[in-house]
């Protein structure tokens, strides 16, 4: 089973 | 005044084609430099990053920034009543556009259409994205690249990339069974069906083959498409317009639970 991740983890929000 | 052109709206029908699935609405922001637009999909999993330089339009004026909230349904409708060759002008009166006009000329000049469409208020969030050195960055042929996704998503929902100095492969494996696609690096680069691959280590990353699929659809727009990977961070899968521009897909990986 995986774990589907989102962008905002990896990206910072202006 | 918000004024550009193009010699034929091919360009701009695959462009939108490239992203209209992917994304309802989007803000188009237009400046000196040309038109970008940045934008998540619902499920925050994505991020197109679209962006069409100013000299690569035939005519090209903005002498305000502004912000266009467009709803790609509706422009995908407009832009199907024109032909590719055509030449589209799309216009904006108002430095604070509440519309937008899209208007098409046949080559031979006989048939000119306009099309007024109603913009929206967007709030969205711009995204940071750092820059990044990549593990591997491979170049490959985007029919192939779209035929492995398509192939590979009647197994599973999850793809599997792997990148060595050896090659790229692709798995996947679900009910029905399993598959896998390995490509060799090419030696002629220069060719558009050149698979080519610069790795400083190998990288293996799962993807949602779904979102993959969706990028797929910029495949008209170019021979070769750019697929940029490190571990544990976002794919950056990567199009060329012409000389004019580029669009990005960013996608979130997945990790075992």
């Amino acid at each position: 089973n995986s774990l589907q991740l989102e962008l905002l983890t990896f990206f910072c929000q202006h | 005044m918000f004024e550009a052109s193009l010699a034929q709206s091919a360009i701009l029908k695959k462009v939108l084609d490239a992203i209209k699935d992917l994304l309802n609405e989007a803000n188009f922001e237009c400046t000196d430099d040309g038109i970008k637009v940045q934008a998540m999909d619902n499920s925050h999993v994505s991020l197109v990053s679209l962006e069409l330089r100013s000299d690569g339009f035939e005519k090209y004026r903005c002498d305000r920034n502004l912000s266009m909230g467009v709803n790609l349904a509706s422009m995908a409708k407009i832009m199907r009543c024109s032909s590719n060759s055509d030449k589209v002008t799309i216009k904006a009166q108002d430095d604070n556009p509440d519309k937008v006009s899209f208007i098409f000329e046949s080559s031979n000049q006989e048939r000119i259409s306009d099309y007024e469409m109603k913009l929206m208020d967007i709030d969205a969030d711009q995204l940071g994205i750092p820059d990044t050195e990549y593990s591997c960055v491979v170049k490959m042929p985007s029919a192939e690249f779209a035929r492995i996704c398509k192939d590979l998503n009647q197994f599973g929902e999850s793809l599997v990339i792997s990148c060595s100095k050896e090659g790229i492969k692709f798995s996947t494996s679900g009910d029905l069974g399993s598959a896998n696609v390995k490509l060799a690096q090419t030696t002629d680069a220069d060719k558009d069906d050149a698979v080519t691959i610069e790795m400083r280590s190998p990288v293996t990353l799962t993807f949602a083959c779904r979102y993959l699929n969706h990028f797929t659809k910029a495949t008209p727009l170019s021979s070769q498409v750019q697929l940029s990977m490190s571990d544990e961070i976002p794919l950056l899968v990567e199009y060329r317009i012409g000389d004019m521009g580029c669009i990005k897909y960013y996608l979130a990986p997945k990790i075992d639970d």
